[in-house]
């Protein structure tokens, strides 16, 4: 089970579709100052079906959808596919590959997708719940929160422990 | 869900000992469960232990089995207590930046040795770390990846090593984001309308 | 008190605009003076302008009159707005971690210079930041320096590269810190009772 | 005006004496991760006057007294002395050099001096704001937070100014 693919296209910086293929092992992103690094993180937070525009460090959701550059004009839709690899069948759909996959409109109108499929919030969350990834993203550590772990009570560490278990 | 809590703390309360070592050579870290602070503030005051960032005190033998026999345990909190080589133990207010960061690490790599998820994202996790602590979580990482698929998000050139995968983002002319390159093991793969580095 | 909190702020609006074309070569920045937020909120969401970071709102030429006429100005916040190269402006948040170092140094430098304070110490201010925006702001700390002191503790070898006087701290095996050594203007002068490097 | 020296004994890491001379112009202090280099940006601020034990990371104040190591017992009392250079009349007492202390013992009971005659807290203040040195210590950012100032809402960012002004 690993995350095979991430494409974005009206995500944030990512205007224009982008593919990250990525593979087992250690994959390293680098690039300067504002490139759009941590762009990807919350392309791949957001797609699993973050409900907080905050954790994708927006005021609004809609502040994750392209909003123009000097050369560019703003995009109408945000849009982020995650495809898994399931030949181990962790996730227990009769599929090699499974495709997650969220849109939204700048009227604020959103779906969510599985295999291209149309389907609620609440099926993506089961459905990484089996995939062994919890709906909070304990697996994901945003730029400057490494130490959040720290600050927290202890019983809001607890919280990533149960999410684990 | 209780007794799986239970068995998943034991296992990563192990693994946090061993990790700290490794991270801290010569040092020592420990977890521990703790009964909820009462006096509803974020726990630091209740500090009487030394050695542990906060939290309501350590439970002894005949208090877990108090609290087995009528009081809800899951509401007990994890106490990190770590020792550096050759430092008493203190709060881990007064760590250091990159020994706080070493302790987070060292705490998520526990629960990543206990249970899994199927990848991680590490966004410039290495920030306040010097070059000997970055080269020792590298090696950790490293001895993971067979287990589990990592995305490491860095500007320092010293992570890339590590690579099996190595993407390059760019900012293009046009203000929208581009990947620049992908090289993996050793191959560099150019992706079309690539500029030059260095636009 | 009130004047010279203008007269000052008009001297760090100058130079807030001018420290940013240097830090974000083609980009633009600027301070504004606006209402207080009145919802308790802390202004994220009164985010109406676009390309700031939050706030009530800028005030109006006519609004200023009023609010010196008889409502009082000195509740006014400062708004922090930033356009990068090629990039439009939008709410600071989104901005990325080193763009955000920036701003804020440069916000800290148009304070100082309005009204430099004798001296200022920074502690890994430069963690987000890239090798060229590092050198973007070792340019900028060099060209103050017969301004004011800075005492600048980093652990990145570049920023090394500006002192006129470099100390070494060290932990001792015996778990104290110690002063390793310190160069001035390129004399070595090791003090008494010091090891030998990577003890 | 400048700092012209920091001496520290039994404050946090700095168990023995020490001190740094510094010069006008750029000073760098290097080292590895928990070797003291924070440490002595927060024996400035402690000998300043600061009352928050929070801002020199600690719960309670006592927590700046070196807390003993392997091989060392436990300070009884932290202090830090720092040395101003006065000989451009800054600070409006007859000395070119001006020098603040801070004494603190293992009971709570604490001790300020100027050029070795003890005072009172607000005599340290008063003498900090002459020198151009404000009580908040706007001139002083700590580490993980250059950040703060983007944070606060715009009507904290007023104190910045307000305090240079
Ligand atoms: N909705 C949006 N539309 C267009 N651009 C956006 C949008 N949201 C964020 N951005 C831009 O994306 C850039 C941030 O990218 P990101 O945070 O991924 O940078 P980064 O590569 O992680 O940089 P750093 O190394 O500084 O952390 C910012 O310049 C920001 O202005
Ligand atoms: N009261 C105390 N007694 C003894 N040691 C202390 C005390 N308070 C803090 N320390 C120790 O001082 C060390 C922290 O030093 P400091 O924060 O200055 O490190 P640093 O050089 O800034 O490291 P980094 O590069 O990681 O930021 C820690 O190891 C901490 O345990
Ligand atoms: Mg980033
Ligand atoms: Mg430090």
């Amino acid at each position: 089970m690993y995350l095979k693919s991430v494409k974005a296209r009206g995500f944030k910086s990512f205007a224009r579709p982008v593919e990250f293929a990525f593979e087992p092992g250690i994959t390293v992103v680098v690039g300067p100052n504002g490139s759009g690094k941590s762009n990807i993180a919350d392309a791949v937070v957001w797609a699993m079906g973050e409900q907080s525009p905050s954790a994708v460090r927006g005021a609004t959701m809609q502040d994750v959808i392209f909003s123009g550059s000097d050369q560019m004009a703003p995009s109408g839709m945000a849009e982020v596919e995650l495809v898994f690899d399931n030949s181990c069948g962790t996730i227990p759909l009769d599929f090699s590959e499974v495709m997650i996959s969220r849109r939204l409109y700048r009227d604020g109108d959103g779906q969510y997708f599985i295999n291209k499929s149309g389907c609620r919030l609440i099926d993506v969350g089961e459905l990484l719940s089996d995939a062994g990834l919890g709906r909070d993203s304990h697996s994901i550590i945003s730029q400057g929160k490494v130490d959040a772990v720290l600050e927290g009570r202890p019983t809001e560490r607890r919280a990533h422990i149960e999410e684990a278990a | 869900i209780e007794s799986t809590f239970n068995a998943t703390f034991e296992a990563v309360q192990q693994n946090f000992s061993e990790v700290v070592s490794t991270l801290f050579p010569g040092g020592e870290g420990r977890l521990t469960l703790v009964k909820p602070e009462t006096d509803g503030a974020d726990g630091v005051r209740e500090d009487g232990g030394g050695g542990t960032d906060d939290g309501g005190g350590v439970m002894t033998e005949e208090e877990e089995e108090d609290a087995a026999a009528g009081i809800s345990i899951d509401q007990r909190g994890i106490e990190i207590s770590v020792k550096p080589a050759r430092k008493t133990v203190r709060s881990l207010s007064l760590f250091s930046g990159g020994e706080r960061s070493l302790v987070a690490i060292a705490f998520l790599f526990a629960i990543f040795l206990a249970r899994p998820a199927p990848f991680y994202i590490l966004d410039e996790v290495e920030a306040a770390l010097d070059d000997t602590n970055i080269d020792r979580l590298l090696i950790m990482l490293r001895s993971f990846q067979d287990r589990t698929q990592f995305i490491v998000i860095t500007h320092q050139k010293r992570t890339m090593e590590v690579a099996d995968t190595l993407y390059g983002v760019s900012m293009g002319a046009d203000g929208t984001s581009k990947i620049l390159s992908r090289r993996m093991n050793g191959d560099d793969a150019e992706l079309s309308g690539v500029e030059t580095i260095g636009d």
